[in-house]
């Protein structure tokens, strides 16, 4: 269950980072699971792997993988 | 492709500031100007690189601290390096990578070097996972080339490579801005209190603007006071609003329907420009680090806005009260600070919000008492009007820039 809650954890600070989710206005980033799935959904996409919304491995593989500090510009609406 | 912005001039000049510690240096120095060549392969560029002084793109490696750069990186693997658009130009690379050429081991010098050389020159990240312009490093290849969306992305920036593109005039450095006035408003006085904006600027300085004129407020007393348009040539003076992003390094200010950007203190081109999106004559403006979005406040309500990305103001403005607690309407001044509250200002006395957006107990306080170091006496004995002498007063000795460089920042008493 550790295990789980410091990869989900990892998930959304990746998720951040890179611009898929956005920061909350008010209070702490306790994110609801839509956004989450949501966020999950377009890196999936732009990363063109199975669109699930769910932490599956291949996408905790994918974002252990190396790469550039700045920012993605992928969501729903730019990959639309 | 995604375009960030681009340089105006064609020629540019770089500099190597150091070079990793695990490839030879003549190999390090080839990959890094190989990495050069693939742009001007494709688009009417050109890259002298230069052994000392100032260059437009200056690459560096450094580590999980800098003191010339902010973003620490984290060690082997993660993030490799980092890039500012234009035209900004600086290139960083992580110096705990395994930097190699030539071999599928570690991180290949030149791909990467070759992607940050891409932001810096004005592209964002492709979506295309095989393209060099992808966020994700994809490995090494022995046949590297650019993908032909990294070709269609520099180009839409660039043009093509062309003999008659390549004598091409250089662009105007700076466009046509209106001439300032020539008399300037009464030098205000700091410790009367209002202001026309707040801005926490590059390097942590705190500005406060008022009338014609701006400071700098530090932990010792105010600097002298210049003329705003000695510091930022064409921005006139009574400015609405002023608000500088450290994510994208721009200064907006704001007056009546105008905005103008500037890049520390030079002139974005194309700007001033027309305020379409958001109402005219602001109150305020502030950065917040939180969610790395600009505020735009005016009356009741706000705008928030993405620099970086289309922002759908449809939904604006909204209350200010539904997000900002126990705050003033129609503050003069606004900006987030390095303490990571909020503070708005409004006639002579301000307000410091947490970061859950609220007003902290015991607020309002004196600005002119705990910001502009105004004593209680000084206040009695200076004339409501606040238009006379300051105790600061402008050093034509010194350049203005010199001088408000060399002031560190402060906090609130």
């Amino acid at each position: 269950r550790t295990q789980t809650l410091t990869e989900k954890e990892a998930a959304v600070e990746y998720l951040l980072q890179y611009g898929y989710l956005q920061k909350p206005l008010e209070g702490h980033a306790n994110f609801r699971s839509e956004d989450l799935s949501k966020a999950l959904r377009a890196f999936q996409e732009a990363s063109e792997l199975p669109v699930s919304g769910q932490l599956d491995d291949a996408t905790k593989a994918r974002m252990r993988q190396p790469r550039c500090g700045l920012e993605d510009p992928f969501n729903q609406k730019t990959l639309k | 492709y995604l375009l960030l912005g681009r340089w105006r001039r064609r020629h540019l000049t770089f500099r190597i500031f150091n070079l990793p510690s695990t490839l030879p240096p003549n190999t390090a120095r080839a990959a890094l100007l190989q990495a050069f060549q693939y742009w001007s392969n494709v688009v009417p560029l050109t890259f002298r690189e230069v052994q000392a002084g100032s260059a437009d793109i200056r690459l560096s490696f450094h580590g999980r601290q800098s003191p010339y750069c902010s973003k620490a990186f984290d060690g082997p693997g993660r993030v490799l390096a980092h890039a500012d658009i234009p035209e900004l130009g600086s290139v960083h690379f992580d110096e705990d990578e395994l930097w190699t050429e030539g071999t599928y081991q570690g991180v290949n010098l030149r791909i990467i070097a070759a992607h940050e050389l891409g932001h810096a020159l004005g592209l964002g990240h492709s979506r295309y996972i095989q393209a060099l312009m992808a966020p994700v490093y994809a490995g090494y290849r022995p046949h590297f080339k650019l993908h032909p969306d990294d070709v269609a992305g520099i180009q839409a920036l660039y043009g093509k490579k062309s003999p008659e593109k390549e004598d091409e005039e250089e662009e105007t450095e700076l466009p046509t801005v209106p001439p300032v006035p020539t008399k300037p408003s009464p030098m205000p006085d700091p410790c009367s209190g209002e202001l026309d904006a707040m801005m926490l600027g590059p390097r942590g300085k705190t500005y406060a603007f008022k009338g014609d004129y701006v400071w700098t407020v530090t932990d010792s007393g105010l600097s002298p006071l210049f003329r705003v348009s000695a510091l930022w040539e064409g921005l006139p003076g009574n400015l609405d609003a002023a608000v500088y992003s450290p994510r994208t390094q721009w200064i907006h200010f704001f007056k009546g329907d105008r905005v103008w950007r500037y890049v520390n203190f030079r002139l974005s081109p194309g700007f001033p420009k027309k305020l379409n999106r958001v109402e005219p004559n602001l109150d305020a403006a502030f950065y917040w680090p939180l969610n790395q979005k600009v505020f735009l406040i005016k009356g009741t309500g706000y705008w928030q806005w993405d620099e970086l990305a289309p922002t759908d103001f449809s939904r604006y403005p909204k209350p200010i009260k539904d997000l900002f607690s126990g705050v003033p309407d129609r503050p003069s001044a606004a900006m987030s600070w390095q303490n990571g509250r909020v503070f708005f200002f409004k006639d002579k006395k301000y307000w410091s919000l947490n970061r859950q957006l609220r007003v902290e107990k015991g607020y309002p306080r004196n600005i002119a008492h705990n910001w502009m170091h105004c004593r209680p006496r000084t206040l009695e004995t200076t004339p409501t009007g606040g238009d006379t002498s300051p105790s600061a007063t402008l050093n034509t000795d010194r350049s203005p820039i010199d001088t408000i460089l060399n002031i560190t920042s402060a906090a609130p008493n």
